[in-house]
């Protein structure tokens, strides 16, 4: 059991680092609490922003605990590949710059798994390769496709 | 494998049928406050044997009915169809897609069915934990839960890759 | 301590009805749960969006939510005067019309009492009387101050 | 009564002094996600007596002075003054502005000041539940809590009514 978890552990980690480094230059990594009894321990998700000291991810901004938890959960894609990811508004806390940033890798790993991005945010829809718009007539909902490229405020009804 | 088609009719906003066509890739979906945005991916948690009345934003099963809004009659039932590609055949199912679908009534009771067979709910969530489509994976981030993984607890994220190995 | 209670209760309830009605055209107001033994029951927070059934606060969409609690809170000021108010990235899960409206709005509040919005958004950032910008340099925050008028992107270092 | 000025210094990512004149109306604060935005929040409830690690986002009190970051040394000492304008004297004190500075030192103690005389805690507690500034009114939203008086169960919302009668 322990080879079986220090296996997903370290490809995991490996993949954190990468892609941490792609999202920021900055470098984010797990620790194991209690290496001789990793069962009784946790781990620790450590990260170090640019021009920071290496900190918990508990202590971080909003925006850098956005950025975190996006590449720790690509990370997981390396060692549990899921076929879809559902991420409802997780751009709303962050700069144009990390924006910028996770909207690109997302549009990466595209290619390996279908992501459903619920937003309102015009560079989040850009990289859309389908686009659904959502919106209310008469006390129902309704769906409606547009073309790639729509900005939100002509696809908000 | 990847979401090929969603439909819903009865489940909260969605009073009269609405049905998505996704491809694999990148899929945005944006509107209005309110508009009825999450309660898509509530649908399809809820179609994946989600039971959690907290997950699915409800304070009982009937709240998740369509009310009837300001127009119509309230819904007497919910249907939720999830159909999948499954070319690859990393679902253990002998077909080119698999359709996981729903249905609530008004006594509470749920009826699940996978390709329009009746089947259990443990069987349903069976198949979704093996091939990681089931909502407990770490693949959905639901509106504001965004900061929920960096804010784990050493021991709670020690537990989470527990589960999944 | 009945009516005492009673009086600001009438006051918030008053305030709450006029001020949801400017921000969404439709309704809100507080319930007591038990009218006869007050301080045994809760208070309803009712809420009736335009096209829809009226719910409690709690079942609310997230943009929803948050257009309810600034009601709520700019309510009670017409009982509990407070000379500040700090509100961080409030706006991170509204649309464009309902930021619209409640920028509006804040802005009219604040010739009462300050108010210090922490945001992202060049729209609630347009409103402002005076404008701060935070930046790291060499691993220290630094502020400096802009003349109002400038979008988010320039004033991010 | 608003706040006229805000100095910090050595108080978590401020290791240089920052001062940041304001005026009445409407202020805003823009910058970089990990900037110091939320910093200065926390700086304004750290001076005002709060005193919940978990509100000034702290795992312990050294947590709030300044870590040196990439470049400088730790700082031994946080200092935060907010100096409220008080013409109109509804801050029971005779001076036309009022300043609230608080202290941390590395030993874990902090020291109150109003207008540069040393007072207890108590004091400064209720002299800003007096008049209103107190971080427990309903007037700070911090990061990520907008939604949650939208969510207060109806006894909780009772309860907040009934403290601030
Ligand atoms: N059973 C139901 N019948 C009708 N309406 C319902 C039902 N359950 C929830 N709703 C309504 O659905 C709406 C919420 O929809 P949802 O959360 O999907 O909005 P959204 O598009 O995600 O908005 P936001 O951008 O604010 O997050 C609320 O107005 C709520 O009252
Ligand atoms: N004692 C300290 N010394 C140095 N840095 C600290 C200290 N305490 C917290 N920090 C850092 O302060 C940063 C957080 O700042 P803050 O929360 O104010 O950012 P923000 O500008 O609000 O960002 P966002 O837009 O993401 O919300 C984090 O990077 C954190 O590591
Ligand atoms: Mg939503
Ligand atoms: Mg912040």
């Amino acid at each position: 059991k322990r080879n079986v978890f220090m296996e997903a552990f370290e490809k995991i980690d490996r993949n954190l680092r990468a892609i941490f480094k792609e999202l920021t230059d900055g470098d984010a990594w797990l620790e194991v609490e209690k290496p001789d009894d990793i069962f009784q321990g946790g781990i620790y998700l450590m990260v170090r922003f640019p021009g920071k000291k290496p900190k918990e991810s508990l202590m971080l901004s909003g925006g850098e605990k956005t950025i975190t938890t996006v590449a720790f959960i690509l990370a997981m894609q390396s060692a549990f590949k899921s076929p879809f990811y559902l991420l409802d508004e997780i751009d709303a806390h962050l700069d144009a710059i990390n924006l910028e940033r996770l909207i690109n890798i997302l549009y990466d790993r595209s290619k390996e798994s279908q992501i459903i991005l619920i937003t309102l945010k015009d560079v989040t829809l850009s990289k859309a390769d389908k686009i659904f718009g959502v919106y209310q007539r008469e006390g129902y909902a309704n769906v409606v496709e547009y073309t790639p490229g729509i900005k939100v405020k002509e696809a908000q009804q | 494998i990847y979401i090929k088609r969603i439909e819903i009719e009865g489940f909260k906003t969605f009073g009269k049928k609405v049905v998505l066509n996704l491809e694999p890739g990148y899929i945005s979906v944006t509107g209005l406050n309110g508009s009825g945005k999450s309660n898509i991916f509530d649908a399809i948690l809820f179609a994946l044997g989600e039971s959690s009345l907290k997950t699915l934003r409800a304070t009982n099963l009937k709240g998740l009915l369509f009310d009837g809004g300001v127009s119509g009659a309230r819904s007497s039932k919910a249907v939720v169809s999830i159909q999948f590609d499954n070319t690859s055949r990393e679902i253990p199912v002998d077909s080119d897609t698999v359709t996981f679908t729903r249905e609530l009534r008004e006594n509470g009771e749920s009826v699940f069915k996978i390709n329009n067979k009746h089947v259990s709910k443990q069987m349903v969530l069976n198949l979704t934990q093996l091939c990681l489509i089931s909502p407990e994976a770490f693949n959905v981030v639901l509106q504001g839960m965004i900061n929920r993984i960096a804010e784990l607890r050493p021991d709670e994220r020690r537990r989470l890759l527990e589960s999944l190995v």
